[in-house]
């Protein structure tokens, strides 16, 4: 553990945070897209199967069930209880376009041909991408709540975090992992154009809105 | 090696 990877997850817990209570507090889910909200909770689901086999710390389990709960929470909230303020014909992204490549690259490219693992590489794969329904509806409808920029920024900076904690992790453990940095990586790219948005409208007190 | 590695982080 290292002060990347602590701010690299505490900004994922911030986010998963905002999101639940815009949600909660304003009763309403709108400008939210479903179906991001869906694939991080089949990310979570796959890559934390280990769980039930692995014992790391306290921090580590606590963590991985928070954000198991949380994802399960979130979708409880969209789908059933304010289901009624679901944007859902802004969310028109078709997420089997995700899910089938990070399905065969995670049963080509592994590093260990067992269920478990080719699992959490899945939900690496999965997970780089998994954004991309939310940020298709934001650029649907040319723009997003402050509150919703704010949750985008966090859940962003988690893995750009986490790139600083695999070249800190490089430099002095000499560890590395291509599978996670390369889709980290592309991960974080996703995120740019939304960061720029975000430093230059957002946080100068202005909405987050597409140019037409 | 990398196998183990991968549980410690989230």
């Amino acid at each position: 553990m290292n002060i990347f990877r602590l701010l690299g997850d505490l900004s994922h817990l911030l986010a998963i945070m905002i999101l639940l209570q815009k949600i909660f507090y304003s009763r309403s889910c709108a400008g939210i897209s479903a179906k991001s909200q869906v694939l991080f909770a089949i990310v979570y689901t796959a890559r934390y199967l280990d769980l039930v086999t692995v014992y790391v710390s306290l921090y580590n389990i606590s963590m991985k069930v928070v954000f198991l709960l949380s994802s399960y929470a979130t979708l409880y909230l969209i789908y059933l209880k304010f289901r009624a303020t679901y944007d859902r014909n802004h969310d028109t992204f078709r997420i089997e376009f995700l899910l089938l490549p990070a399905i065969v690259l995670a049963l080509l490219i592994n590093h260990q041909f067992s269920a478990l693992e080719v699992l959490w590489t899945f939900s690496i794969y999965l997970e780089s991408v998994a954004i991309l329904p939310q940020l298709f509806m934001v650029s649907k409808t040319g723009e997003a709540e402050s509150i919703t920029s704010h949750y985008l920024f966090a859940l962003g900076s988690y893995r750009g975090l986490y790139i600083l904690n695999w070249f800190y992790r490089y430099w002095t453990e000499g560890h590395y992992d291509l599978i996670a940095i390369v889709a980290g990586v592309v991960q974080t790219v996703l995120y740019c154009d939304f960061f720029y948005l975000y430093v230059t409208k957002v946080l100068k007190g202005k909405k987050l809105q597409l140019p037409a | 090696q990398v196998v183990e590695e991968n549980h410690d982080e989230l």
